[in-house]
């Protein structure tokens, strides 16, 4: 069962907390299985219930309206899951009301609790995948930009250029920003952070390299291929850096407990 | 719905939590 491994900090921050927990209960279960009478658990169990349904209904609706495939194909299971295991702890409240020593009713308690825990996981993984891949588009659009850059032969096409980049570059960012602050692994963050940073000193060196093959091309002076060439290789190196932001975001640690 | 998600799963996260100590009490008891 996982304990210490979510991607996040505010995912470690909702699970991490319970999963202390349920671990300790499997071995208090494991230690003394034939315990003392089980008080009644309905209320407790009827609030677990509830909150179930609701995280459902919230996790179907994000389903139905998402546009991402993926999402919407891998969320269903989840929901069955946590929704099973809800089951479960209503079925051992039933059992133990009839016999509140029930060993099958405890283990019921404890598969359930399990299944809620690790539904949830599932579920805010998911979720969270699906983030990531909307921040992966933002960088693509960004890539997908910096290729016009090649084509760019005047300097009213340059000033579109940054009219058109400027706003997706400071949408992936912000985005990219928020998500290095919400990871857990810090050399992840780091990375991303020094890319971003590195592609952002790149910029004003693209535009001006870019002028400087315009000028040339217009004044018909020599050095049109080392401007071209110098162009290229600035373009290139901020696409490395978008296309390493891109590995890191997508990177899944070794010991996650996917 | 990204910050409605993540209410509800720290709603059932605590009410679960909730349980797992009642669940611990009696066993500890």
């Amino acid at each position: 069962m996982p304990t210490t491994s979510y991607r996040t900090k505010t995912i470690h921050s909702i699970l991490d907390p319970v999963a202390q927990q349920v671990g300790q209960l499997v071995i208090l279960h494991e230690q003394a299985e034939d315990g003392n009478a089980m008080t009644d658990l309905t209320s407790p169990i009827k609030i677990v219930d509830q909150a179930v349904s609701n995280l459902v209904v919230v996790g179907k609706q994000t389903a139905s309206t998402s546009k991402d495939e993926i999402l919407r194909r891998e969320m269903p299971p989840t929901f069955i899951k946590v929704e099973k295991s809800s089951g479960l702890l209503v079925e051992a409240s039933d059992m133990l009301k009839q016999d509140p020593y029930s060993v099958p009713a405890r283990k019921k308690l404890i598969d359930g609790a399990r299944g809620i825990l690790q539904g949830t996981s599932e579920l805010l993984f998911v979720f969270d995948e699906s983030e990531v891949r909307k921040i992966v588009k933002i960088c693509e659009g960004v890539l997908q930009l910096l290729a016009v850059s090649e084509v760019v032969d005047t300097m009213a096409d340059i000033l579109t250029f940054v009219q058109s980049l400027t706003p997706v570059v400071t949408n992936m960012n912000s985005q990219v920003a928020a998500r290095r602050e919400e990871l857990i692994n810090a050399s992840h963050a780091a990375q991303l952070a020094q890319h971003l940073e590195q592609f952002q000193r790149l910029i004003p060196l693209l535009v001006s390299s870019m002028k400087i093959y315009v000028a040339i091309l217009d004044q018909g002076k020599p050095g049109k291929q080392e401007a071209w060439e110098n162009r290229t290789y600035v373009a290139s190196k901020m696409i490395y850096h978008i296309q390493e932001i891109i590995r890191v975001l997508q990177a899944v640690d070794d010991d996650s407990f996917r | 719905n990204a910050a409605e998600m993540v209410k509800q799963a720290k709603i059932l996260a605590m009410a679960t939590s909730h349980l797992v100590n009642a669940i611990k009490g009696d066993a500890e008891a």
